[in-house]
């Protein structure tokens, strides 16, 4: 398939992006007693059939963005987390009781296209 | 609706807003900040075992006492005042969690011994019935003068009321003199009831066990066929 003459610049293209969770900012500080904020990222930018082989993507991903090049309905293959890793809250629940627990898929690690 | 569908994941139906918060105990903040010390440096590995407490658990939670709420009638009790009630809301333990651990901690302020001379018995009952007098002595122990803190094991109580809530009418502790298990012999604590009852804290610390988190660990008992 031709490519798109205007392929995706670098900076458009599916990567991570540094996020700051800061539970005061979501107004649960009251009750979450910790951490009181943690870092993590999101997944943004485009996935083009040109450079999925440099992105840890996944065989669909592939596949997928080909159909898209020969249907447009296809969509093509979407930024999102492919390593996520958990970390421990310790937070109050309605009973004034205190939990501590480890919740996992809390971080995002790495992004990909899949 | 958005922010309780979010929370979900905590096991939370809504937003929490606890009336009284109690203080963090500092063995929960160590375990806590030893977690994060694993995560942040990738020793990630499955939490299913509280080293600190010596049991397998991916849950850890610290009751709040909710006797003064469920228990009125000790307001009525007039001096010398002896006993304090507590009760601790399990409702939140769901049914896919096995319990592990159950300690009682009583931390006796010091304000409520000070007239007092001779050494202290503390008594830890289940109450059974209704009416306020328990059935069961739990525990007797003896609270040398310079012991402030007791740790109950009520694992096989908190099991027994988590099978069936019915069963939680909740606790009595009673101070006695020491060697005297004749409750009328009384002991006449500096002030009123409420000033005595105060200095009492008590608080419930559960491990659980989630399988879904934990699946390598025994699981319940099965039930023979």
């Amino acid at each position: 398939a031709t490519l798109s003459t205007m392929e995706s610049t670098s900076k458009h293209l599916c990567q991570r992006h540094q996020m700051v969770i800061n539970f005061e900012d979501l107004g649960w500080h009251k009750w979450i007693i910790a951490p009181k904020e943690f870092r993590t990222n999101y997944c943004k930018g485009d996935c083009p059939f040109s450079l999925m082989s440099f992105f840890n993507s996944s065989n669909y991903a592939f596949l997928q963005t080909l159909m898209n090049s020969r249907t447009p309905e296809v969509p093509k293959a979407a930024c999102v987390p492919t390593k996520l890793s958990s970390i421990s809250m310790l937070y109050y629940d309605s009973y004034g009781n205190i939990i501590l627990q480890h919740h996992e898929g809390m971080v995002v690690d790495e992004c990909g296209c899949g | 609706l958005e922010e309780a569908s979010l929370l979900h994941f905590m096991g939370l139906n809504k937003v929490p807003s606890p009336r009284t918060t109690q203080p963090v105990p500092s063995i929960l903040m160590k375990i806590f900040q030893e977690r994060q010390k694993a995560a942040a440096t990738g020793h990630y590995q499955k939490l299913c075992y509280v080293k600190e407490f010596g049991v397998p658990g991916n849950l850890i939670r610290l009751f709040q006492d909710q006797g003064a709420l469920s228990h009125p009638m000790e307001v009525a009790q007039a001096p010398p005042c002896t006993q304090k009630f507590h009760f601790f809301n399990l409702s939140v333990i769901t049914q896919d969690e096995q319990l592990m651990m159950a300690k009682l901690d009583l931390r006796l302020g010091l304000n409520a011994y000070n007239a007092l001379q001779q050494d202290l018995e503390v008594m830890v009952s289940v109450v059974q019935g209704p009416a306020p007098q328990p059935d069961q002595k739990l525990v007797l122990h003896y609270l040398p003068w310079s012991q402030r803190v007791l740790h109950v094991d009520l694992l096989d109580v908190v099991k027994e009321w988590n099978s069936n809530p019915q069963s939680n009418l909740g606790l009595v502790l009673e101070l006695l003199p020491k060697g005297n298990n004749d409750s009328t012999m009384t002991i006449y604590p500096e002030g009123t009831c409420d000033n005595w009852r105060q200095f009492i804290q008590a608080s419930l610390m559960v491990v659980t066990l989630t399988h879904q988190e934990c699946p390598r660990f025994p699981h319940f008992p099965r039930k023979r066929r």
